[in-house]
């Protein structure tokens, strides 16, 4: 299966809300999300890496005119359960290389990810998926950061690839 | 868009890599990928939640039977770059839902998290798409998890849905 490139996604309307050593026990992941589904808000990306102690982070995006709602909610979460800090950034954009084939070339994410190196702009956070990588950047750079990769990526477009500026 | 799941997908041949601590700097995410894809290892989830200090911990996943060629790859990063550690586990089940719509459906995720909190599994890592939810728990709790959330969205299923175990 050759790999091909049909977009790359930019969302610069986004913040991103993490939640510091929250206990890592069934159940906690349910609690919160719930409580977001509650007041109606539309979660886009969920991220959790793996812990070996007891505490987990988990970090979410949402939709930054939703962050005073967010707040209101992780204010009720952190008085329920143990949560060491809910910390909020609203300074983001999300870049995202969209195309079939991904799961089976190594090499996609390792050039997305050293496109961006390469123009001195940093990950604040990664997620992945078949036929999609996305990379969280500070808000300025979401521009950059598209260029960067349509510039790694052009040989591997389709004939209509539109880069979604 | 009415949600419609289309599957649940189970994977018991992956184990997880945490790399602890690495430097949160334009460039290291790139040097670690592409170290891994030099050798033609397939990586599937990739998790970076956000951080505040100048570190940060990355975690992937990959086929289990890949474990020693990446400890032999991590090795040689962890001489090249400051890290603080890196971990391994191989205890570990990926559950994924599948379906359209998920995006626009804020309860879905938290559905599912709670369907896992009531049989007491445990999520380890979390990643998320706009048609995929993926769950890691632990390896001999990968058949719970799939019946618990094919209970859980039994309703929402397509004509002929099938549970992947
Ligand atoms: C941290 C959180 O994901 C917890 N492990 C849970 O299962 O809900
Ligand atoms: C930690 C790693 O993702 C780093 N921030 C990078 O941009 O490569």
């Amino acid at each position: 299966e050759r790999f091909v490139v049909s977009g790359i996604v930019l969302n610069k309307k986004e913040a991103r809300v993490t939640i510091k050593e929250v206990a890592d026990k069934p159940g906690i992941a349910g609690f919160i999300f719930t409580e977001l589904a509650r007041v109606n808000i539309n979660v886009d990306m969920i991220v959790q890496s793996s812990t070996k102690g007891g505490k987990n982070d988990i970090s979410f995006t949402i939709e930054e005119k939703d962050l005073k709602e967010v707040e209101k909610v992780m204010e009720k979460i952190k008085k329920e359960r143990e949560v060491k800090e809910v910390f909020y950034n609203s300074d983001m954009a999300k870049v995202s290389l969209v195309g079939a084939g991904m799961q089976s070339h190594p090499g996609v994410a390792a050039r997305m990810f050293t496109s961006l190196g390469r123009e001195k702009i940093n990950i604040d956070m990664i997620s992945t998926s078949e036929i999609k990588i996305s990379c969280v950047v500070k808000k300025n750079e979401g521009e950059k950061a598209v260029r960067a990769i349509y510039k790694e990526f052009e040989e591997d477009k389709e004939e209509n690839f539109e880069p979604g500026i």
